[in-house]
């Protein structure tokens, strides 16, 4: 399994639809302070299934839609497509035929939320479920937040344990 | 379930112990369960983590200098990926706390792991830069609104100033 | 003292709000007063902060990026620093998270506070480093054990790998 | 008042007598990883007359002192001088006439500690005296350890009162 595509509509920063295409092995994102790297990274968490707003970096979870600039208004809802490749083991769903496989997710400012795989109408439960076979699974150590990766180090003995459960 | 937490503990401890030595050059690092009070559960167990830098005696993670304590997280993660491999990883500006020396190493080491895993970089160094298969740029041209475009290495460096 | 506090608070408010323009080259910023509950004393408020990077909407401080942060928190300091001078300052690598243009213009701001205020700062910058009256390098060339020397630009940007 | 010289004997990683000259302006301080950076500004926070050892990124004081390497046996005791010059107002302790103070605090492995001005033992209260009268004062905004710089913002309101509470 492999991500091939990242898109993001009126999610955090990015207004406009914006796509990212994923390579095998490296991909690298550089630029300025505050231009919304992070925001991707928050993006992947998102759709992949994330409930708490404060690891989104919010209050509540609708922070997450585009709020406006001076010029423009804010958005009604957020959404982002994953698209991922050469998926094996999909049966829960009767997915295992497709190679490839979008998720997607979306927020309106009204709170309501909807899932989708390959544009069906799933719910949260069915998303996770089908990464926990695919071996994208929890995201404990999958993604490291900025600033956060001596926080493995000084956290409590017991606080470090849920590493190896990830794991067994 | 106790079997398996025990096989999980052992591999990734095996894996760390190799995994800290590459990144650091030399030293020795294990990890340890302790149980919370004596003949209590091992499920229930905290993971400590010894770690000794080359050169150095045995301390606390707690006397570990900001660069180091990154380093040791990195070998961490990178022990329970070589475990149980994720498809992906996502490292928001895991290598700011480094310097020259060890963001080489761990760019090594990350250019190792990317045959299996794909990894998302989110960096402001140049040797990290310079050892990605794609690179995108993100910009706020109009003010509050992110846009991503594709860069060679010459833009991206240009970009974070480097 | 309730006219203390809130003379001081004034006082930093209005100096917060001209080097947070400075710093971030736009944008506006200002401090508030919280009271805990309605019609507690003032001396029991809590320091809110509201900032608005240049071009984007009034937003809360969680949603700022690692840079921002960065560059809000340094404000502070400085904006005390302009109401009660301390003496000295020691920055422990403060510029880590900060791109290019953030790191000149907090560079060029310490270099103004530099006249009343001594600054100790630990960096792996290069434009940072070229600002210094002084510059040290720490080495460890006996494992565990750290040495001093002053050193040039050239040397230093070496150690720093920059 | 301004700093003039640091000198630092078998604290943390300075194992041998080393000293720091500093000058007026802005002295930089570079290095590799784990080389000793970080302990130097520790080493001013202890000596300004800090009491918890976990601000020393320690468990005990005692860890502030050199604690050996693979070749080199620990040391009995950790000692820092600061020679502070062009001292105004240091009048609560009699120092006025003097126009350098030079501030001495020692911890020996058996948990004793001295504490000296210009060589003549006095209490941790008399060196917090001397300091705040000389407006070094408080440490909080004056010292700002690794990592912590984005503390201040995401730290809770009623914490953040205290920088006001520093400066009235
Ligand atoms: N819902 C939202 N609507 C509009 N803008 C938002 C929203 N949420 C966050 N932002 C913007 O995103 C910016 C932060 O982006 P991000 O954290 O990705 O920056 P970054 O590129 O990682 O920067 P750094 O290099 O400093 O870490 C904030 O300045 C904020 O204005
Ligand atoms: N009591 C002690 N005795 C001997 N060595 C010590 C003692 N306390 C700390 N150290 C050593 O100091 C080192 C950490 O130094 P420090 O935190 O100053 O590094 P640094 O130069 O700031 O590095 P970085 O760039 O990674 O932040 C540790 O590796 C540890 O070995
Ligand atoms: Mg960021
Ligand atoms: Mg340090």
């Amino acid at each position: 399994m492999r991500f091939h595509k990242l898109e993001m509509t009126g999610f955090k920063s990015f207004a406009d639809k914006t796509s990212v295409t994923f390579e095998p092995g490296l991909t690298a994102v550089v630029g300025p302070n505050g231009c919304g790297k992070s925001n991707i990274s928050d993006g992947i968490r998102w759709v992949l299934g994330e409930k708490s707003a404060k690891n989104m970096r919010g209050e509540k979870m609708e922070d997450v839609i585009f709020n406006g600039t001076e010029v423009r208004k804010p958005t009604g809802m957020a959404e982002i497509n994953l698209t991922l490749q050469d998926v094996e083991g999909a049966d829960s769903l009767g997915f295992s035929e497709f190679k490839e496989i979008t998720i997607t997710r979306r927020l309106y400012r009204s709170g309501e939320s909807e899932y989708l795989i390959n544009k069906i109408p799933c719910r949260l439960k069915d998303i996770r479920d089908l990464l926990m076979d695919t071996g994208v699974g929890s995201r404990a150590y999958s993604i490291i937040e900025q600033g956060k990766i001596g926080q493995i180090i000084t956290s409590k003995p017991e606080e470090r344990r849920f590493i190896i459960e990830e794991v067994a | 379930s106790e079997e398996l937490f025990m096989d999980a503990f052992n591999a990734i401890n095996e894996t760390f112990k190799t995994v800290f030595l590459s990144l650091f050059g030399g030293g020795r690092a294990e990890l340890q369960l302790v149980p919370p009070e004596e003949g209590s559960d091992v499920l229930d167990s905290g993971l400590e983590i010894v770690a000794q830098p080359p050169g150095k005696k045995l301390q606390s993670l707690l006397l570990c200098s900001g660069g180091e304590k990154a380093l040791i997280a990195a070998a961490l993660v990178f022990a329970c990926f070589l475990v149980k491999p994720s498809p992906f990883c996502v490292l928001d500006e895991v290598d700011a706390p480094l310097d020259e020396n060890n963001v080489q190493r761990f760019g090594n080491m990350l250019k190792d792991f990317a045959g299996k895993t794909q990894f998302i970089v989110i960096t402001h160094s140049r040797p990290t830069m310079e050892l990605a298969d794609a690179l995108y740029g993100v910009t706020m041209d109009e003010p509050g609104v992110s846009r991503l475009v594709s860069v060679r290495l010459k833009e991206a460096a240009e970009m974070a100033g480097v």
